[in-house]
């Protein structure tokens, strides 16, 4: 673990008092080495490091912890920091509120759509699903069939409609019906397919979502900058849900998007299962992607 | 580094840079750049072009350590020095969720079917969401039969089922889909290891294949998804999905060095067309690029 690396590097420090400069540069080579292990992107490192170095040197070190404890500490008040804030929760502004997925192929956005309007309407809304990927074989098919599981409709017009009229059509439809949030799952894309990313944008042209989420798998490596970026600057995002959590990724690709974009984390998917969709916890992140 | 300059200190932590934003990993990176490093002290490459030339070696190497054999993909059409394996040929697909086995084993079965052989494929993904449904339109596509149960069926029973069936028709190449399924996931590996129990013992020898699909956008966590799963059930090749992102894949260095794994495939888009047999100096390159 990183505590136990930091160990040998403030052997050689006796007593305590406060941090030194050449102290603090060799424990964060030990940060660095596990943020990288953990797939935070290079650059974010860099940055996040500085920060860390800034607030370090020169602290006093409380008596209660050894100096490789409270760096550790303040690395990870860094982390929390960062991974943490903003608005947590779905803003449920809008009647409907339109919540629009999007994110590159396989990330888990069909599986996210169902998990969020199942929880959606266990805290007292009315939930509309749409099928909006008109690409993937039998991609409406697996909406349909998890709206028919869970009893939650799912407006769908086949896959001969182009998705942004899909999408005003459905808004419209949830208007008139008095559902209060309208998802509408996507269909996955390249963040440099120009196309497809323009097709998104007719689609929030469209619907004018109230939230537009990016759902992005937690094992991603270091393109999840650039990919986030590139859907941030396109769409403009209003936060990140992480998904497959569960397995052993670190995950340290959700610390480089929110630094990057610096939309909140909203969500981490922890299953297959539609009940398996849980608010984000910083603390719990970070000291995973620390390890 | 595109330049034609001197070796400086700032080379090195360049290099460094480059490989880890291309997934390539801390330790495989720093084992890559020290070695390229000894190697122009020893031999005085003093200029950048031959430190870049000198990297490329390395990494090929790498690559190359892990068992290469041709691409089947180049031999769908049996011949005398490389018949098919009989009565039989079985490939299993497996993988995490998400990374694109289903997709990749329509554009498998298209080379093989546009080869003139009898192919079939088997949905023994029984648990997501229209897992069947998108097999079976893929297999419409393309020509091959797709053997089915009803969801939430027993994959073994699946297998099972579409092996008996392959071996009375006499069809040539089955290719097995199976449900995503992380690898921390004990009893979803012990389900894996029984249907390759169910395999082996209907046809002997088979799988023939075990392929492991992995997203080139994944990080370090495909070493793992690669240790687990070849200690499951023998992974014999990976088809590297979605190198059409600005993904490099750099974990295939990882995985070649530390278990010797051949990439055998590149998928390089959603359609059927966009797969490749991998190309080594091709891959090296493009991460250059
Ligand atoms: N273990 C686990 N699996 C997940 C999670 N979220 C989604 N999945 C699985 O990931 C795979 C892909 O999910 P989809 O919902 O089809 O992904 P998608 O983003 O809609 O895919 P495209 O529409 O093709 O872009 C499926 O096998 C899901 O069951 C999660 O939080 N944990
Ligand atoms: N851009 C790109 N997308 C791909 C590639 N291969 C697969 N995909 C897409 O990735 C998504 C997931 O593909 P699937 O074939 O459903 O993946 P899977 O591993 O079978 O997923 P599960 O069965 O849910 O675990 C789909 O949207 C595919 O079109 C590829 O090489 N490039
Ligand atoms: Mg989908
Ligand atoms: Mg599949």
């Amino acid at each position: 673990s990183l505590s136990e690396r930091l160990q040998g590097v403030f052997q050689k420090l006796r007593g305590k008092g406060v941090l030194r400069e050449a102290d603090v540069d060799e424990a964060l080579r030990e940060v660095r080495l596990a943020l990288l292990e953990a797939d935070v992107n290079f650059k974010v490192v860099r940055d996040f490091l500085l920060r860390v170095r800034a607030r370090a040197v020169g602290t006093e070190v409380l008596s209660s912890l050894t100096p490789a404890q409270a760096v550790v500490k303040i690395v990870n008040e860094e982390l929390i920091a960062t991974l943490g804030g903003g608005l947590s929760k779905i803003s449920l502004s809008g009647s409907p509120t339109v919540v629009m997925l999007v994110g590159l192929q396989g990330s888990g956005k069909t599986t996210t759509a169902a998990k969020l309007a199942w929880q959606l309407r266990k805290a007292g809304q009315r939930p509309l699903l749409v099928a909006a990927d008109v690409r993937r074989p039998a991609a409406i098919q697996q909406l349909l069939t998890l709206g028919k599981q869970l009893d939650i409709p799912v407006y769908s017009e086949g896959s001969q409609v182009p998705p942004p009229q899909i999408c005003a059509n459905a808004a419209k439809r949830a208007r008139e019906m008095a559902y209060s949030v309208v998802i509408l799952d996507t269909a996955g894309r390249l963040h440099v397919d120009d196309e497809m990313m323009a097709e998104l944008e007719r689609v929030r042209a469209r619907t004018s979502p109230g939230e537009v989420l990016l759902v992005a798998d937690a094992m991603t490596g270091q393109e999840a900058v650039r990919v986030a970026e590139e859907f941030h600057r396109r769409v403009g995002l209003t936060g990140l849900i992480l998904t497959k959590v569960d397995g052993d990724a670190r995950g340290g690709a959700a610390l480089s998007i929110r630094a990057v974009t610096g939309v909140p984390i909203k969500y981490i998917g922890v299953g297959e299962k539609t009940d398996a969709l849980e608010p984000f916890h910083p603390e719990r992140l970070a000291s995973r992607i620390l390890g | 580094l595109t330049g034609t300059g001197q070796v400086t200190d700032g080379l090195w932590s360049e290099l460094e840079r480059l490989l880890i934003q291309a997934d390539v990993g801390v330790s495989t990176t720093v084992e890559l750049v020290e070695k390229v490093r000894a190697r122009a002290a020893r031999e005085k490459i003093r200029d950048t072009a031959g430190v870049k030339q000198a990297l490329q070696e390395a990494m090929l190497e790498l690559l190359q350590g892990a068992a290469i054999s041709p691409s089947p993909i180049l031999y769908p059409v049996p011949s005398a020095s490389h018949p098919l394996p009989a009565p039989l040929y079985v490939i299993l697909v497996v993988g995490v969720n998400g990374v694109g086995k289903t997709t990749s084993i329509a554009k498998l079965a298209n080379i093989y079917r546009r080869a003139g052989l009898d192919t079939v494929v088997a949905a023994a993904d029984t648990f997501r969401a229209a897992a069947i449904e998108q097999l079976q339109v893929w297999g419409q596509r393309v020509g091959a039969t797709v053997i089915a149960h009803q969801p939430g069926a027993d994959p073994g029973a699946v297998v099972f089922d579409a092996l008996q069936s392959c071996l009375a028709r006499k069809a040539q190449v089955l290719i097995i889909d199976t449900a995503g399924r992380l690898h921390t996931k004990y009893s979803l590996m012990e389900e894996l290891k029984k249907v390759k129990r169910v395999i082996a013992k209907q046809v002997p020898g088979a799988p023939h294949e075990v392929i492991l699909v992995i997203d080139a956008t994944t990080g370090q966590n495909a070493l793992a998804q690669a240790r687990q799963f070849t200690q499951a059930v023998e992974v014999s090749g990976i088809f590297l999905a979605k190198l059409d992102g600005t993904a490099r894949g750099g974990m295939a260095f990882a995985i070649a060095r530390e278990l010797g794994i051949p990439i055998r495939y590149v998928g390089t888009g959603e359609a059927v067309d966009d797969v490749a047999g991998f190309d080594p100096q091709e891959f090296v390159r493009a991460l250059f690029a």
